[in-house]
């Protein structure tokens, strides 16, 4: 507390600096913690590989455009079941809790192997939980890819209800065309679906307020 | 709006930059590496109540020395951001999901008297 000087605006006395520091510091967190609707910052439990991260993050600074007054969202994959077949797999994505946001547009990336046999076709279904004996399954897409390498999938935004709070499972079949049926047969892994290479979804929302597109337009 | 200088007794922006390090956010918070946390402060005599806080056009200097010489001040009138720019932010929530939006009205551009 600095005897003579005097705040200009209450004229109270003025903080000293590293009280001024401290409480400004305090302030930013509030004010950041408020901004992104956070009642504390989060514990990360599983942070994404650095790599993983920064490839995924180039592949999007690529021509994105940010949503106005949107979120764009990057969720990588944990894989819940590689089954036994060549590139068939359950992947499990944990989303943010949906706030009052409208998403419309929603891509699948998946790194394709440079094992690939020809042409591989690939269907994607949404999971839901288990109703009787068999989960129920929604077919989102299908895709043929013909070259290795990363592939941005894109899936019906209007498909992607995450069926438990915030949890999405995707079912990925696939099969190598025929054509090249020496190598169809030698099971060999097509995706890499774990790693460095891990599969993510891109998700873009934007706000749920009524007419926002009417009012932009005009 | 002028920045403040310690000898500033009138309605200014005070800036402050917030580096994410000084937080120990740097963890989360992937994009920027800080941010200008600026508020307003100062005095705002009764001539400067109502000014835009920003180079006053020849109207509100007139008008200012109008409101000076006017002996019975209209009420007390507060040092009050005037503009302000939203904050693109990148960071990672809870399950790792890495999340880009922009906070609206994060950033004090420009104060100026109510």
């Amino acid at each position: 507390q600095g005897a003579e000087s005097v705040c200009p605006s209450c004229g109270g006395p003025t903080l000293e600096p590293q009280a001024e520091r401290a409480l400004v510091l305090e302030l930013a967190k509030q004010q950041i913690l408020e901004g992104l609707q956070l009642t504390s910052r989060p514990r990360i439990t599983h942070p994404p590989p650095q790599a993983a991260l920064t490839r995924a993050l180039r592949r999007l600074q690529q021509g994105s455009v940010a949503p106005e007054n949107g979120e764009e969202v990057i969720s990588f994959a944990t894989i819940t079941d590689s089954s036994t077949s060549t590139c068939s797999s359950m992947l499990t994505f944990h989303l943010p809790t949906p706030r009052s946001y409208h998403l419309y547009h929603a891509r699948l990336w998946l790194h394709v192997l440079p094992t690939l046999p020809g042409t591989l076709s690939l269907r994607i279904f949404r999971w839901g939980p288990r109703r009787k004996r068999r989960g129920s399954r929604v077919l989102l897409a299908e895709h043929q890819m013909t070259t290795p390498g990363w592939h941005a999938l894109t899936l019906p935004s209007s498909g992607l209800r995450a069926e438990e709070p915030g949890v999405l499972k995707l079912r990925l079949d696939c099969r190598p065309l025929e054509g090249n049926s020496t190598a169809a047969r030698q099971p060999r892994w097509l995706l890499d679906t774990t790693g460095e290479q891990r599969p993510f979804l891109e998700l873009k929302t934007r706000p749920n307020e009524p007419g926002a597109g009417r009012a932009r337009r005009r | 709006t002028p920045t403040c200088e310690p000898e500033t007794p009138l309605c200014c922006r005070r800036d402050h930059y917030v580096d994410f390090q000084d937080l120990g956010w740097r963890d989360w918070i992937l994009q920027p590496e800080g941010y200008q946390l600026n508020f307003c402060s100062g005095q705002c005599p009764p001539h400067l109540a109502g000014s835009p806080g920003i180079a006053a056009s020849f109207h509100s200097a007139v008008f200012s020395l109008l409101k000076a010489n006017n002996p019975w001040p209209l009420g007390t009138s507060c040092c009050v951001p005037t503009a302000r720019r939203p904050l693109s932010l990148l960071y990672l929530d809870r399950d790792g999901n890495v999340v880009k939006t922009d906070v609206p009205d994060m950033v004090v551009e420009a104060c100026g008297c109510s």
